[in-house]
């Protein structure tokens, strides 16, 4: 399953912008 | 001055030889037996005499290993890459049915077979009872598959790309060379969404290019369309990309053929809106064909 | 709505017969792609969010016959290579990764040592959809799916197989995830139908509180787990969300769903979250309702509260924060967790009679504080002052007693003549009643001076 899981590492969402509304 | 006699081209060791499919010149599939680069060619002619006890008079019998392109608008013009040659009998006359056997030894297969939309690349053998008025030829379709190994390096693709104030992304795919059975893995990172997204896909598009200068004809193909979002993210959303190229139906790129044509892969990140505007990014990749590793 | 979900229920109905009839057949491929197809009604974007759960209730219910048929093959032996990657074919994301969930449940219950993996994968990878109440369903049937196979240990002999740790981590993201998709829904369609949507949202909350419940069955997670890895992640979500809807029903959930011990030893956290909600958000409810619980469970335990844990300090000294920091809170809920506060030290701590006084003190400073002459008779604020004030003589039926509240007097003062004539009457009938008597002239002088609105 090592290529039916690989991802690429990601930068975590600030909360700020998790949280707001639509720009 | 009919045919007077049916040719066949048996090859060797068809039994383990593996068939691969090519588009035919009316669109559909056909099989044919599969070939690499170095490989020997080697088989029997077998020519029967339609009429037991006729006789078939002919200015010699050959057969050819012929590599070659058709370009669609040039018809009359085949562009011959690869042409070998093997006289299997002199001028003369057949009075029974009669076998011959060939063989091309290591033949040079530079280009992988194709068949796209104005231009076809064959490989065939081909076999001539020259005889004064006609000619009776045959002919065996090949296929051929061209492997490549690439160095451990493989850079990825990462980009950042916007329309100001609008929306700025960055998307990265993990390599920019990928063999035909590879994941694209990647993923995209919004950086400023002031649209409403209606969801995002990622298309393989094929570009085929045949000709050159004023006579260049190009010919884009979708051959995929792969859905990677649904609904409208906001900033600093990052979405995974995953896509399994097996699942698809995909040829190695082919840059400049004997100077000819060129079929190149890109991929198209596609953003579609609520009002259904698309915004895209077109990156261009390289499909390769990996050998497998019994082969290899 | 009522014609839409029957087309759309049609549909999985027609699909899901088709994908068992394959499945029966053996033939695995066509059957996934009729649970594509049928799995594909998900996709829609025109059912409200009540009619999109009775057709995520129809279709993940035939999902469970393709779950069972693959674990019923790979059990056998007949485990289909790359199915795990093959269903990641599918074109549309949506049936993808319902599909990617059923396949990866089947793959986590037949081999433990992928599991880490495989729960890593789902969550992430559901990152793709970003529709709210597409998005909220689809992790709903993740967490659904996996509530039985989350690691619950605290050390795995094969890393692969995940601990504990794994598992809160895993709920956690997607409960993050989830919420957020919740609280963005109040930004979807037109102002005007705010108050639509707000419904809407009420009716999906459970969605999200699931996740809490999920990481409460967790059996590994200690007071300590609890303190330093489940409860900080989940208040960080909570206050950050800004969203009252979400912070009054998260706050609410995580009281019910977790231990009482637990709260005990965090009650510093959570009580500076209250502090830090939104303005719309019935504080007054949330800290009654944890305090309640306390008192219960102080009740019920042996020994009660441990000593160590400085509850009534606690509380009095987070709740003066509370109404610090929020501005907003009316008049009657200051008072209405006073009455809280006082209950509390009246079930937890008997004895300490200077707890209750304490809780008085505060209240006439907080009244001092506002500058408040006197309270209506009837008011919202008169009735819960005479609430907090009857509670001591409910409780010791000794007036006496009542006398040893320095602040209880003061306090009579801030009612107007009909609420100092309630409760003095309130006073008389409790000492008559328990034939309370008042033995020395100073008690009686000011047990007097208490009840002058029956006298002057």
């Amino acid at each position: 399953t090592a290529d039916a899981t690989r991802r690429l590492n990601v930068k975590k969402q600030t909360l700020d912008d998790a949280y707001a509304a639509p720009a | 001055f009919g045919q007077g006699a049916e040719v066949e081209i048996v090859l060797d060791n068809v039994d383990n030889r593996r068939t691969a499919d090519v588009k035919g010149e009316d669109g559909k599939k056909e099989k044919h037996y599969l070939f690499y680069d170095g490989e020997s060619v080697a088989g029997k002619v077998n020519i029967a005499l339609k009429k037991a006890g006729g006789r078939l008079e002919h200015q010699g019998i050959k057969i050819e290993f012929i590599g070659q392109i058709e370009l669609y608008y040039d018809r009359g013009n085949h562009h011959e890459f690869t042409s070998l040659l093997k006289e299997l009998a002199p001028q003369g006359e057949l009075s029974h049915s009669i076998t011959f056997p060939f063989e091309f030894l290591n033949v040079e297969k530079p280009y992988e077979s194709y068949s796209g939309s104005n231009v076809r690349l064959r490989y065939f053998l081909r076999v001539t009872i020259v005889r004064w008025l006609s000619d009776v030829v045959k002919e065996l379709e090949l296929v051929v598959h061209t492997l490549s190994s690439y160095p451990e390096l493989n850079n990825s693709i990462k980009m950042e790309v916007g329309i100001e104030d609008c929306l700025h992304i960055e998307f990265e795919y993990n390599k920019s060379r990928y063999h035909l059975k590879d994941v694209i893995v990647g993923k995209i990172y919004f950086l400023l969404v002031r649209i409403k997204i209606k969801h995002m896909e990622i298309a393989i598009i094929k570009r085929e290019t045949t000709g050159s200068g004023p006579n260049t004809f190009t010919e884009n193909e979708t051959i995929a369309k792969y859905e990677i979002m649904d609904g409208a993210p906001v900033r600093g959303e990052s979405i995974p990309i995953r896509v399994f190229l097996a699942g698809y139906d995909l040829a190695p790129s082919m840059k400049d053929i004997n100077k000819k044509f060129s079929v190149r892969y890109y991929l198209n990140l596609v953003l579609m809106d609520e009002e259904d505007r698309r915004y895209f990014k077109q990156q261009e990749i390289t499909l390769w064909r990996k050998g497998e590793t019994s082969r290899r | 709505q009522e014609k839409l979900l029957d087309t759309a229920l049609g549909v999985v109905k027609v699909q899901a017969l088709e994908m068992k009839r394959c499945l029966d057949r053996s033939k695995l491929m066509d059957g996934l792609k009729h649970a594509s197809t049928m799995l594909g009604e998900l996709r829609t974007s025109l059912l409200s969010p009540k009619s999109y759960y009775e057709l995520y209730m129809a279709t993940t219910d035939e999902l469970r016959y393709l779950e069972q048929y693959l674990l019923d093959e790979f059990q056998r032996g007949r485990k289909v290579t790359d199915l795990y990657e093959l269903v990641q074919y599918a074109g549309n994301i949506v049936p993808r990764l319902y599909l990617l969930i059923t396949v990866g449940l089947v793959y986590i219950k037949t081999n433990d040592s992928i599991k880490k993996n495989l729960l890593k994968d789902m969550v992430e990878m559901c990152r793709g959809v970003q529709h709210p109440l597409r998005g909220l369903f689809l992790r709903n049937y993740l967490l659904q799916c996996t509530r039985n196979i989350l690691p619950d240990t605290v050390e795995a002999e094969d890393e692969n197989e995940g601990t504990v740790k794994d598992s809160i981590e895993f709920v956690q993201s997607n409960f993050a995830e989830m919420n957020k998709l919740w609280v963005r829904m109040q930004h979807q369609g037109h102002s005007r139908e705010k108050e639509k949507r707000e419904r809407e949202r009420e009716e999906l909350r459970l969605l999200v509180g699931t996740n809490l419940v999920r990481l409460s069955q967790l059996e590994s997670i200690n007071v300590e787990r609890y303190k330093r890895l489940v409860l900080p992640g989940i208040l960080e979500q909570v206050v950050s969300c800004r969203d009252a809807i979400a912070q009054e029903y998260l706050m609410e959930c995580i009281i019910q769903v977790f231990p009482d011990d637990f709260h005990l030893q965090t009650l510093h956290s959570f009580l500076k979250a209250c502090a830090e909600l939104q303005p719309g958000v019935n504080v007054k409810n949330i800290i009654i309702a944890l305090i309640d619980r306390l008192a219960l469970y102080s009740q019920r335990a042996d020994g009660g509260i441990p000593a160590e844990i400085r509850l009534f300090d606690v509380f009095s000294e987070q709740i003066a924060q509370v109404i610090e920091a929020r501005q907003d809170i009316p008049t009657e809920d200051i008072v209405a967790l006073q009455v809280s506060l006082i209950n509390l030290s009246l079930k937890c701590y008997p004895d300490r009679v200077d707890y209750v006084d304490k809780v008085l003190e505060t209240t006439v400073d907080i009244f001092k504080k506002m500058e408040l002459q006197r309270v209506q008779y009837n008011s919202a604020v008169s009735r819960e002052l005479s609430k907090l004030m009857k509670i001591p003589i409910d409780n010791y039926n000794n007036i006496m007693t009542v006398l040893q509240l320095d602040h209880f007097a003061p306090l009579i003062e801030y009612f107007d003549f009909y609420g100092r004539k309630d409760l003095s009457a309130y006073l008389v009938t409790n000492a008559l009643e328990n034939e309370t008597l008042i033995p020395t002239q100073e008690q009686t002088d000011t047990l007097l001076t208490m009840i002058d609105s029956m006298i002057q």
